[in-house]
């Protein structure tokens, strides 16, 4: 929409997993840093808990979220990101 | 599958590592898996390997599938059980069972066996019907690499390749690849609509579709004796003296034939047809003229696939004939294709759109008409209307090839449980055989990589290229990306770039060559390369040999001569390429070839000019 405020899936991908968590743990540290820097990006006062679709924290760093493109190019931005992409939809060959 | 391994020269008595095959584990990252398929029988199988961190929610595993997930926007409880037949077939042409006797209504009959049956899988489920969304993917890669997979196969793509780093399976494989872990992905099927390789990470395989030398047709016999043979996964009874009739006005597609009725008749259809709107407007049968005609489908109503020049030949037919024309439809039958392998028409070409100077596809493996696993939740034809189902079905794309090259991947494993991605993935395509450029046109290695797998050769490659992190990082720097970036990828303050210029992609230590020239101008490439000796434990001598199939281009060697003095001892030796190719849109091959006596170690050069 014009405003800018549509939301679609993005992936933040952040590299390198230092703090692998066990799946079945609970809130590990790395989807805490998750939360805490999605929330730090967020301007509609709506919470990372609504808008989280993946932590990724096992083997990978990053993780899911809808977003609007302004979010996005903040998260782009930002230190420890090394890409903020929308997430595609690929078909089975 | 009961064919395509035989056709690769990988039979069922092949030499196996029964005690470590059943150590591997393969992750299938695909629309889940039917467990109940005899495909999937845990009989004979101890307990998983202690090293095994995955999980199976919603899920009753056994000792063949030891892990299940699903993956859809984050949401719980799903269930990863197979409802598309997709990842059931995948799946069991990676690590399916030996099952005896079992064919698709009797065609593509023979036993059907995955490369591994002793290997082990794991199911993440990311794919619904034919929907797979990246984040789903990247969660998937997040849990498989973690859960402790040993190669992962990955039969998803696009009509075009993403940047790297904007990529889930790229993003994902490459941190499998850190991991130990191989990721085996399908080159994509989009050749005819104007697509390129999907999956071209050089750090992932990515593998085309070729045909094997049963060929699966149906005939076409027209009222006047003539018999139009076409390609066709036709298990209705036959079909006798039908009415021809095309539609009225050229389409097939339910809306277009709706509120007309071809009942009993025999419609002819334009492609791109899946038989849907005949079998709603109550046609008996129906013939599509195919941009795919070496493709055999399953349709839900009799039918054919023909290509345009025999399309030609049936109207001449209904306009000479005085009677009311007519056609027989004939049950499927299997045929020798002396021909094969040839890629199919479907299967993406190269080059690479993200790294030219990176050969993509990297080999070509049975892609055509395969016979394996299916679920009975899914009609064979895949079309909600049909009501046959099946527990095994024909399909095709480079969806069948891609397991094919990841259960062999999974057998090297077997033998070289130590082996890095990168060693795997090079014993897999420098043992590949060779293929016809004159069967195969219009690209020569980028429409069919290295050639066509071959899993017994693989097991002793005697040489393999090795890359690690740090080499795929100096491409990356050559490629842009820079250290800051590449320092949070991989996670250490010591990655760093080289002086900007000092490295190209094209010496990332690759198994092939690829080089993407201009147009009528002079060129010159080096290729410096590391062959690391994995063949015979004593000393050993290699010499190469260059074959040239070009007149503009000269390859040279140097060193041209290796001894070795111990096993897993690397040397490293450069190709130079150059010369010129006078038009656009051209290529050249070439190859240098390796060998001790016994072994070869193929490794084939492509110079291009196709944008």
């Amino acid at each position: 929409s014009s405003d800018g405020d549509e939301k679609q899936v993005y992936i933040v991908y952040m590299g390198h997993q230092h703090e692998p968590s066990d799946s079945a743990a609970g809130f590990s540290a790395a989807e805490a840093a998750h939360h805490k820097l999605l929330n730090q990006m967020l301007d509609d006062g709506s919470s990372a808990m609504d808008r989280m679709v993946y932590s990724y924290k096992r083997s990978i760093n990053g993780f899911a979220a809808r977003l609007t493109e302004q979010e996005r190019r903040k998260l782009a931005g930002t230190e420890g990101v090394v890409s903020v992409f929308p997430s595609r939809t690929y078909q089975l060959q | 599958t009961t064919r395509s391994w035989d056709f690769l020269g990988f039979p069922r008595n092949a030499r196996r590592s029964l005690p470590t095959e059943g150590e591997v584990i393969v992750g299938m990252l695909d629309t889940g898996v039917w467990p109940d398929s005899p495909s999937f029988s845990d009989a004979g199988l101890g307990p998983p390997p202690g090293r095994w961190k995955g999980a199976c929610l919603n899920f009753t595993c056994n000792n063949k599938i030891i892990g299940a997930r699903a993956y859809r926007q984050g949401r719980a409880g799903l269930s990863p059980v197979d409802t598309a037949g997709h990842g059931s077939h995948t799946a069991s042409t990676v690590a399916g069972r030996v099952v005896e006797g079992v064919g698709l209504a009797g065609v593509a009959a023979g036993s059907a066996r995955g490369a591994v049956p002793g290997a082990r899988l794991a199911i993440y489920k990311v794919c619904w019907d034919d929907f797979c969304a990246g984040e789903d993917i990247l969660a998937a890669f997040d849990d498989a690499i973690a859960d402790g997979v040993d190669v992962i196969s990955f039969s998803i793509g696009g009509k075009l390749p993403a940047p790297y780093f904007e990529d889930a399976a790229a993003i994902g494989s490459f941190h499998a690849m850190r991991c130990g872990v191989l990721t085996s992905a399908s080159a994509g099927n989009s050749a005819l609509t104007g697509g390129r390789v999907g999956n071209v990470a050089p750090w992932m395989l990515s593998v085309a579709a070729s045909s094997t030398d049963r060929r699966l047709v149906a005939k076409l016999v027209l009222g006047d004796g003539k018999t139009i043979v076409g390609a066709s996964v036709n298990i209705f009874p036959k079909l006798e003296k039908a009415p021809l009739a095309l539609p009225i006005n050229g389409s097939c597609q339910p809306d277009s034939l709706a509120r007309q009725s071809y009942r009993g008749k025999i419609l002819f259809c334009p492609r791109g047809s899946n038989g849907t709107g005949p079998l709603q407007a109550g046609a008996a049968g129906t013939v599509i003229v195919n941009a795919e005609p070496d493709v055999a489908f399953v349709f839900p109503l009799p039918a054919v696939t023909i290509a345009e020049d025999q399309f030609t030949e049936i109207l001449a037919y209904v306009n000479r004939t005085r009677t009311d024309p007519v056609g027989s439809i004939h049950s499927t039958e299997a045929n020798f294709n002396s021909e094969a392998p040839i890629v199919a028409s479907f299967s993406s070409r190269g080059p690479n759109l993200i790294s030219p100077g990176i050969l993509k596809p990297d080999l070509s493996a049975p892609g055509i008409a395969i016979l394996a696993a299916w679920t009975p939740l899914s009609p064979v034809s895949g079309n909600l209307r049909d009501n046959r189902f099946a527990a095994y079905n024909v399909i095709s794309g480079t969806s069948m090839a891609c397991p094919h090259a990841t259960g062999a991947a999974a057998y090297v494993k077997s033998f070289h449980p130590g082996w890095s991605p990168a060693m795997i993935m090079s014993a897999l395509i420098t043992t590949a055989t060779p293929m016809d450029p004159a069967r195969n046109p219009g690209g020569g290695e980028l429409v069919y990589g290295a050639g066509q797998l071959s899993p017994a050769r693989a097991r002793d490659p005697g040489l393999v290229y090795d890359a690690r992190e740090d080499d795929y990082v100096r491409m990356l720097c050559a490629e842009g990306y820079n250290a800051t970036q590449l320092r949070v990828v991989t996670g250490s303050d010591g990655t760093a770039c080289p002086a900007a210029g000092a490295a190209a992609a094209d010496d990332l230590n690759y198994p092939t060559m690829a080089h993407h020239a201009a147009p009528g101008l002079n060129f010159t490439v080096r290729f410096p390369r590391t062959v690391t000796n994995v063949g015979a434990p004593g000393r050993s001598v290699y010499t190469a040999r260059i074959v040239s199939s070009g007149p503009y281009i000269r390859v040279a060697v140097a060193p041209r001569r290796l001894a070795f003095s111990r096993p897993l001892q690397k040397l490293s030796f450069t190709v130079t390429v150059s010369g010129a190719l006078p038009a656009g849109n051209e290529f050249v091959s070439a190859a240098v070839v390796w060998s001790d006596g016994v072994r070869q170690v193929r490794s084939p050069i492509i110079v291009h000019t196709v944008d």
